[in-house]
């Protein structure tokens, strides 16, 4: 199963993930 | 010749249908990674490639499987059948709330079993935090109104999420735009895949309001990354349910995508919700609007939605 979040955010939003890297509940995805 | 007539068995449609359907994927299987070896761009599948797949009754093996997971296991079996399959996905059991097996009455609740709170604390630096433990798939900015499922292939926003009730001014303005409620922002997607051994509740990612409940009955392909390289519009041919609705940088959107194995998709402020059911008419959707309902089980309604916090769980996959 997948889960998508699509969602706006300012232009400098930025991600700190890697592509294919685990990832679990709670974790960080990115900041302004 | 009539006695050897009479010994042929008649062929039956169905397992005919099945065997070639299944030797033809088997073969598109193998060359796909005899060109993944030496390097060539993985081909994505043709629409008749797609039409064959979809035709396989995926939902109608993913409802036998739950109906087969849901069966109550006598207590001395409990521990070889879960030991295999925590042994098979590389499940943690120190994170389960409940470590006994015998607890787990069938690998269905064995499937929803629930974390022990403290071993996913929160990320307090960062706004948005993952709904689910899984593997990231593909991230980054949407461009146009095409979103990535995986390097190179995409899907159609529009398709993903349905029409929105917005309608634009500008009859040149995209989909994309439609969403963006202001020129200084942009459109954003993250997709978290969750392996057989990952737990598979998910979780609020930020403290938001969710408006609308948008349920779309569709396929249960597998939504494996191998399958998500191979098959455009997956996300869009696949039962899903997406919640949308307002964060304090505008639109959010939270979606569910179901897969062969874990067909059913539970919300659970939303017990309207039937996924995987029987029958369903193609290519409909039933919404439902938070922002007019009196009564929302378990959540006080803020103005116009449900309000969630960052963290809280919020539903769940199930299998079958």
């Amino acid at each position: 199963s997948t889960i998508v979040l699509l969602f706006e955010a300012p232009k400098d939003f930025s991600f700190s993930l890697q592509p294919g890297q685990r990832i679990r509940v709670g974790e960080g995805l990115g900041s302004l | 010749l009539n006695t050897g007539r009479g010994l042929l068995p008649r062929p039956r449609p169905l397992p005919l249908l099945l065997l070639t359907g299944g030797g033809y994927l088997g073969y598109q299987h193998y060359r796909r990674r005899g060109q993944q070896e030496d390097d060539a761009p993985s081909s994505v599948a043709t629409p008749t490639q797609v039409a064959l797949y979809r035709s396989f009754p995926t939902r109608l093996l993913s409802r036998a499987w739950g109906r087969l997971n849901g069966v109550e296991l006598p207590t001395w079996l409990r521990k070889p059948v879960y030991s295999l399959y925590i042994w098979t996905f590389g499940v943690n059991m120190q994170e389960a709330a409940v470590e006994d097996l015998h607890h787990y009455r069938n690998l269905g609740e064995f499937f929803r079993r629930r974390l022990k709170p403290a071993v996913r604390p929160l990320c307090a630096s960062s706004c948005l935090v993952s709904p689910a433990d899984g593997r990231i798939l593909h991230f980054g900015r949407v461009k146009n109104s095409e979103v990535e499922q995986v390097k190179g292939v995409t899907y159609s926003l529009e398709n993903f999420l349905g029409p929105q009730k917005k309608q634009a001014h500008d009859p040149s303005s995209s989909f994309r735009d439609l969403l963006l409620s202001s020129p200084d922002s942009d459109l954003f997607h993250v997709v978290v895949y969750l392996a057989p051994g990952d737990y598979h509740c998910f979780h609020s990612p930020t403290d938001w309001r969710v408006e609308l409940r948008r349920h779309f009955p569709g396929s249960l392909m597998s939504v494996n990354p191998g399958v998500a390289r191979w098959v455009k519009e997956l996300f869009c041919l696949n039962e899903r349910v997406a919640l949308t609705g307002q964060w304090q940088h505008g639109f959010f959107s939270l979606t569910a995508v179901g897969a062969t194995n874990v067909g059913s998709i539970r919300v659970y402020f939303d017990q309207e919700l039937q996924t995987n059911t029987p029958r369903y008419s193609k290519g409909s959707f039933h919404d439902r609007n938070y922002a007019s309902v009196h009564q929302v089980a378990l959540h006080t309604l803020a103005e116009g939605g449900v309000t969630l916090q960052r963290g809280e769980v919020l539903g769940e996959f199930n299998l079958g």
